[in-house]
């Protein structure tokens, strides 16, 4: 006879780690490195905080690894740090706004690692702006019933005003291994991020990537989604939600982006809707109906790119030209697109000579709302697109000193697997990189043309 | 400032449906089908019945798809019925034991899907084995709460004494794109199950396949952890149930695979621990220490293999020879092996000419647990191990008629991500899969040797 059981979402999770890129004691070092860093920018980045990131990797007795990474982001409030940090699926970043993260689960991930590999807590210290104390705690998770459990908790004044947070665990990891990983890790965050103050210190790694920009990236607002996007479930939740007078057309211009009463009428004429119904009156077939035709609906204005954080071809060049030091570089911005009612665009550099190392192939940089991305590629749209380009049409004879840097920045990227590393192949996305890769290739061509005539030009 | 919330599983599950599959209209009817499928299955094998699957696709007014799946295998309890299908993270696979199903959340995916698309309960009706009832309900689920909703609940008598389980969805969806992959899957299925009765009807789809074998793969059984596969945090909780008096010996012997007490005495002694110290006495320190030297011990006995269900290589070229038509087959079964204390025996086949399409590359047929992976070959560590083998040495030259099988079975097979498409390079894994591979092509290579000496043959 079948037993059945219930899993809670920290339970599946500690089960299935490999699936969130803990899959190794390599790897793991890696994935807890990148969870707190990212979750370091996005402190200071939604906030309009020009970041300031601090990794220290020590080595301890018997394989054993501390992480420590410190930011002077905006801080995470006490009553709020026992979930953030020891509640699996709890986090600030569900709403449709540009960020690293989105799935609430990251830093626990590095929490269940330290837990299962060495028994012990994280420690999280933290204090938000214009806060008169410094809160400290140390916190594990209860497993099986997905509870924070607080081992430890100290207040004390906070003399010097800071804000912002540190996080420390230590996980048992092959730090040799990763060290490799860690190390292009920073170095690609550094290039995104050229107005970030980065440092990394541990054994055999000694990276500082001061900023060399002041100049922060719009910050990104929190939108309303698209009517583009919805599906039966969101509507019915939105119409349980709305008010019980709420008339179809006030439904629509109250829930949705880009939405006013001219387009709401428009669309219930040509839906076939009657725009003054009480919108909680609707059937779940009318509902169905509802989804569809708004799906379908050609009228509506394009998802708006303010909930977007895109890094424009200015600091994108630089970044790239700062880390990479090639002799030719040129960036692109495309203008903002959509899919399934999620807005996006897609950023890429091209750069080639110099200090970029000679390959038989392009040398791809994948980045996805600025997180550099290291695995996968076999599977993710930008190598897809990369594969496919004849770039002897450029100019370009392999071996060769090429690389292409692709940046997708979305309220909702779509990733592979919650471990972030593959970008999955969605028909937009894919041709606005291609037309991204070639806008950036035609300048690569006119320039090594003239660098063409120049050597010839020099022979006579 | 900073707005945290808490998500239900089945909210994550509902945001982030394209990890688990749903990633387009095409592809969530093909991943609707496998989960039903792979459902039908296990609830045949696993219970030492022979598979009697039914799939039935019809389109609907509209673009709705509605997808039917029937089988005779254990059934499932009414009391069972609404959690089973209604609440994510719920099953009865999560035990130590082969099957296609590891996740308890496979039909729920299937039947949030049909939910956002459609607003349609799933319809589930069963009977298990020597039951008088039969029962059937319309069961949704309640994103925000993560609770299953009984929209209807019919019992009839069971007359003619069936026992069995029939699934029902309606979902919107691309048949036209789906069409070919899943006749493809449904194939692929047959191959490895050849002693499975599988039918499949739809529009421009008509599959039929009856069982070449009334020999069924041995019945798995479920099993205990093995020591090289524990982690502080499992250790914390088997010695938190333990009986209060355990010696450590006891707690060792009673938990996990294959210790005995004379094992059991000799690991202690080597790890310097006392063999009759209380368990439940152990400090978090010491519990961490055990789970290293656990880890490292090189005195346990190998993982048992009862936990699995390997084809064997008679029914596994049986298989291959039905469906693929080759001129000649052959297929190992190698002896079983581990990773982290995880046991896992790699079955392959290589199979050549006859009916096998000419193409520039050998055609991979990949399988997990006799799950059919069709997509992410990128990623895969078959694929990986294909790639770099030099087929001129098993004197295969290309273009050519050459086709490998792979299949992994295992109590945890490493997939890379929860909609089971590719599996990770674990190190042991990878390993094995060479060696099955070059043991097969030794074999082919004899065979093109003896068909090079009869055309030569035939000259003279
Ligand atoms: N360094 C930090 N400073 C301020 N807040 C933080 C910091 N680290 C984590 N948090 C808060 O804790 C929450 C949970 O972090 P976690 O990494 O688990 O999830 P996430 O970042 O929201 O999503 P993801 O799983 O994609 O990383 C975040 O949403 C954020 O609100
Ligand atoms: N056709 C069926 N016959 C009998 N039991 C079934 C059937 N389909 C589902 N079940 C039961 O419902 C449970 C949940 O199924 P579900 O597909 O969600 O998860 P799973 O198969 O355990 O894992 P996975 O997510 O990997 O598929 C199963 O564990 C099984 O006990
Ligand atoms: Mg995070
Ligand atoms: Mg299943």
């Amino acid at each position: 006879m079948e037993r059945f059981r219930q899993l809670s979402p920290s339970e599946f999770f500690y089960r299935n780690r490999e699936i969130a890129g803990f899959s190794n004691p390599a790897r793991a070092v890696y994935q807890t490195i990148r969870e707190l860093v990212e979750n370091a920018l996005d402190a200071a980045e939604t906030h309009g905080l020009l970041p300031e990131v601090r990794l220290n990797v020590e080595l301890e007795a018997d394989g054993k690894v501390r992480i420590r990474v410190e930011d002077e982001g905006v801080g995470i409030s006490p009553l709020e740090m026992p979930n953030a940090f020891g509640r699996v699926l709890y986090g600030s970043k569900y709403v449709l706004r540009q960020s690293r993260g989105v799935f609430g689960l990251g830093v626990k991930m590095a929490v269940l690692y330290a837990q299962l590999t060495t028994g012990q807590p994280v420690k999280v210290r933290s204090s938000v702006r214009r806060a008169s104390f410094v809160y400290e705690a140390e916190i594990a998770i209860d497993v099986e019933r997905n509870l924070p459990i607080v081992k430890r908790l100290e207040v004390e004044r906070n003399e010097s005003r800071w804000h912002g947070t540190v996080v420390e665990l230590v996980i048992r990891g092959d730090w040799s291994q990763a060290r490799g990983r860690v190390e292009e890790y920073i170095k690609r965050t550094a290039m995104i991020a050229p107005y970030a103050n980065i440092f990394a210190y541990g054994p055999q790694l000694l990276l500082e990537f001061n900023r060399s920009s002041t100049k922060l990236p719009p910050t990104p607002a929190v939108g309303k989604p698209h009517p583009r996007g919805v599906d039966v479930e969101l509507l019915r939740k939105l119409i349980e939600e709305a008010n019980k007078n709420s008339t179809l057309e006030e439904f629509l211009t109250e829930n949705f982006d880009g939405v006013g009463p001219i387009t709401a009428r428009k669309f219930c004429e040509w839906a076939g809707f009657d725009a003054n119904k009480k919108v909680r009156s609707l059937t779940i077939d009318e509902i169905e109906t509802l989804a569809v035709k708004m799906q379908a609906f050609e009228g509506w204005r394009r998802p708006k790119p303010s909930t977007l954080s895109p890094l424009g071809e200015e600091l994108l060049a630089k970044g790239v030209k700062e880390v990479l030091k090639p002799d030719f570089v040129t960036a692109v911005s495309r203008p903002p697109s959509s899919y399934a009612g999620h807005p996006f665009i897609v950023e890429v550099a091209v750069a080639y000579g110099g200090g970029i190392p000679l390959s038989e192939e392009p040398l791809l940089y994948r980045f996805a709302n600025r997180i550099p991305l290291l695995y996968d590629e076999g599977v993710d749209v930008s190598m897809k697109v990369v594969k496919r380009i004849d770039w002897s049409v450029y100019k370009v004879k392999f071996p060769s000193q090429l690389a292409v840097v692709t940046h997708v920045c979305s309220t909702k990227v779509p990733f592979k697997g919650v471990g972030k590393e593959a970008v999955a192949d969605v028909p937009e996305l894919e041709s606005e990189i291609e037309a991204g890769i070639r806008e950036c290739s035609r300048r690569l061509r006119s320039y090594l043309s003239r660098m063409e005539k120049l050597m010839e030009a020099r022979k006579w």
